[in-house]
């Protein structure tokens, strides 16, 4: 790997983008979750936090550009330069920009956006080419799946000399260590475990926090073990929002931001798409929890403290929503962070607690620490 | 004639590649990776093939050419 001359790297932690001009030749939706993905890709390795703006100047300024287009490097038509990114400084330093005369994809027929935007977001935060014909930061261009993307070993190399490692790789599935003998308290049990979402897939239940999830089956708490999210769902990258399926389809939902997957089981069915599918106004940028009723056939979107109805026959959302959560559901409070039915009753995870509602009671009948459905 | 032509052709597109990807410009560092000065075409083309790893012969020999044609990132190559 090779650094800029004088290393110039961000003094900071948290760093903002914003995608202030997009491309024909993809829909949004996919520009916005290939940055996602490619800035993920470098976030799993050291300890930077990206936040996306949509107004203002932000740190790394993302942008489709065409011909000369005012930085005194002027692109130059289909292939040759595909893109370019500016040393980590202020203004101009950190900005990224991508050719528009370029076919962009998200697959292989024409450049994949990933590949090229995790290659230039090395050098918007310090990289510059690698020699290692093997890394992403070699200056030609070579197809990268985004599904399973490893960080090459010369890149980590390279990133973690400018920030250190984070403090947990997460680009290798690391288990965390859970002491060999028997029904012992396991280590991810705290009073305080909450959950970013929950979901049955298939006949398992699957519990999500951070970029770990649990999976086990529904009559038996013990035995559970965490997994890293990106070693089943390579795709998400990152951290969940919210989660649902619908068995009579085979399919679940998987939400983070403004985007949701469709799998069946643990295989991605395609690229990210966006929320706004299901009649989300725009002013909602993320879920917090995702709550399918099997036989109304419908599903709850919790955002903040009210929720949306979603018709899963008519693929509609329904009128007069969205609507207040605690009124609808009484006894339960605070933010909805995940939510599953489970044999007839509405199981709703807030922070440390999980409320067992009763719908024909219209109440909460149980309440238990959320660590408790992972065996602690 | 054609051989000619091409030939051209070829001297041309390693001259603009060179240009952009081995020749300091300035300004804001956007890759930085620029040669100090001027440095003649045949030491810029030693430096391109010593960083691709290609044998070094400062020619522009046809693994150098098809290195030169394949598409890329924009930013320069060569540390200062």
């Amino acid at each position: 790997y090779r650094l800029f001359p004088g290393e110039p790297k961000w003094k900071k932690n948290t760093l903002t983008y914003r995608i202030s001009k997009y491309t024909p030749s993809l829909s949004a939706a996919a520009v916005d979750a290939a940055v996602e993905m490619a800035l993920c890709a470098w976030s799993s390795a050291v300890p930077l936090t990206f936040v996306r703006t949509d107004v203002g100047e932000a740190d790394i300024m993302v942008s489709f550009e065409t011909g000369d287009h005012g930085d005194s490097y002027p692109f130059d038509g289909p292939r040759g330069t595909l893109a370019h990114a500016f040393a980590p400084g202020e203004g101009l330093g950190g900005d990224t920009h991508f050719d528009n005369a370029e076919t962009w994809t998200l697959g292989m027929n024409g450049f994949n956006l990933f590949t090229v935007a995790a290659h230039e977001f090395g050098h918007a935060l310090g990289l510059a080419h690698s020699t290692d014909p093997s890394a992403l930061m070699y200056p030609t261009y070579k197809y990268q799946s985004p599904y399973g993307f490893q960080l090459p070993k010369d890149d980590v190399r390279g990133i973690q000399a400018l920030y250190g490692p984070r403090r947990t790789f997460l680009g290798k599935p690391t288990v965390p260590h859970i002491p060999p003998h028997g029904p012992s308290t396991p280590e991810h049990c705290d009073s305080s475990t909450s959950f970013d979402a929950v979901t049955m897939l298939g006949k398992e239940l699957l519990f999500f926090r951070d970029r770990i999830f649990w999976r086990r089956q529904v009559h038996q708490p013990l035995g559970v073990r965490p997994s890293t999210t990106t070693s089943s769902f390579p795709q998400l990258m990152a951290n969940v929002d919210a989660a649902y399926q619908v068995a009579e389809r085979g399919t679940a939902y998987f939400f983070k931001g403004p985007h949701y997957w469709v799998t069946r089981g643990f295989q991605m069915q395609g690229p990210p798409q966006t929320i706004y599918d299901f009649g989300f106004p725009r002013s909602v940028q993320r879920i917090d929890a995702a709550l399918h009723l099997q036989e109304a056939q419908r599903t709850l979107f919790f955002v903040g403290d009210e929720h949306y109805s979603y018709d899963e026959k008519k693929r509609k959302m329904e009128k007069d929503y969205p609507k207040n959560t605690e009124e609808e559901f009484s006894g339960v409070n605070g933010q909805i962070d995940a939510a599953v039915e489970l044999n007839g009753y509405i199981y709703f995870f807030s922070g440390p607690k999980s409320f067992k509602y009763d719908t024909e009671k219209e109440d909460v009948v149980g309440v238990v620490k959320s660590s408790s459905w992972i065996g602690c | 004639a054609p051989s000619l032509l091409a030939a051209t052709n070829s001297y041309h597109l390693a001259q603009a590649y060179l240009d952009k990807y081995y020749t300091k410009k300035g300004g804001q560092q956007i890759g930085e990776m620029v040669s100090r000065g001027g440095s003649s075409m045949v030491k810029k083309l030693k430096e391109l093939q010593a960083f691709f790893g290609l044998h070094v012969t400062g020619k522009l020999d046809q693994p150098t050419l098809e290195m030169i044609q394949k598409p890329r990132c924009g930013v320069p190559d060569v540390a200062n």
